[in-house]
Formats: structure tokens, sequence, C-alpha cells
């Protein structure tokens, strides 16, 4: 297939691993 | 939890059952899948021809600046780890807190073929 912008298991394990970073930091 | 590292590339889109694994969890969690705008493309000076691109966006709030600030560095890190390019845009407000908003995708992800008799 043609590559092209899009989310991928890369961006979910991203999206996660950035939630728990961030998890103490937030407000 | 987080799928393991992925190996290889390009990475293929999501399947229909890891998206639905991952993200409607996501969802719960203040994640939402935006596109691209024309308007953000001609910002970045890329062409017409240039594939709109879905991805994930979080808008994060913060007391002040100084955990702003302290949190913009722990993304940077993990980045790094994880070898990911890093977008933010920041300055923008959430619930009245300064907030920083985190997109996220696969610039160079692999689309599934679309079936023959698909539109």
């Amino acid at each position: 297939g043609r590559k092209v912008p899009g989310i991928t298991l890369r961006d979910v394990r991203f999206a996660i691993l950035l939630d728990q970073t961030l998890a103490c930091q937030v407000s | 939890e987080a799928p393991p590292p992925v190996k290889g590339w390009p990475t293929p889109w999501l399947t229909q059952d890891e998206f639905n694994h991952y993200m409607l969890p996501l969802y719960e969690h203040n994640w939402r899948t935006t596109i691209e705008t024309q308007k953000q493309i001609q910002a970045e000076g890329t062409q017409s021809t240039h594939a709109l691109g879905t991805f994930l966006e979080k808008t994060f709030a913060f007391d002040d600046s100084r955990s702003c600030f302290a949190a913009l560095q722990s993304i940077h890190e993990l980045c790094e780890k994880e070898k990911h390019h890093c977008e933010w845009t920041g300055g923008g407000r959430l619930d009245g807190k300064n907030a920083v908003t985190i997109p996220v995708c696969t610039h160079t992800a692999m689309r599934p073929e679309w079936p023959e008799d698909g539109s």
C-alpha cells in the first residue's frame, strides 16, 4: 500500500506512555 | 496498557481490532482523532498534493508554567526513547489553565489496500 500519514500502533503506544508519563504532572 | 514496541517499517495503519482495543480507552482519557487542515498544511509550506493526515491529539493542562515546562522536558525524553518526532503547540488554555496540545501521528504509515470494489 501507499505510505501516507495515519495512526499506527506506534502512535497508540506513544499516547499511552505519554499519559503515564504526565499523570503526576498535569493539573 | 501500552502495546510492545513496534518493529519494522513502514508501520501499517491500525486494524479494526487494534482500533477497538486501544482507541476507545484513549477516547475515555480525552484523546481525540483529528485531521490536518489545509490551513495547517499551507502553514507548513508543503505541497498541495500532500496527503491529509489523521492524528491522535490531546490537550494537557498545568497549574503553572513550571509544571508545564517540566512536562515538556518529560515529553522530549519520551520522544527520544521512543524515537518519535515531537510536535506540540502551546500557549493555549484549558479550563483556564496553561495548556499544551500534543498531536501524534506516523507520517509514513502503510495504508491498507482498498478493496477493488471499494469507493
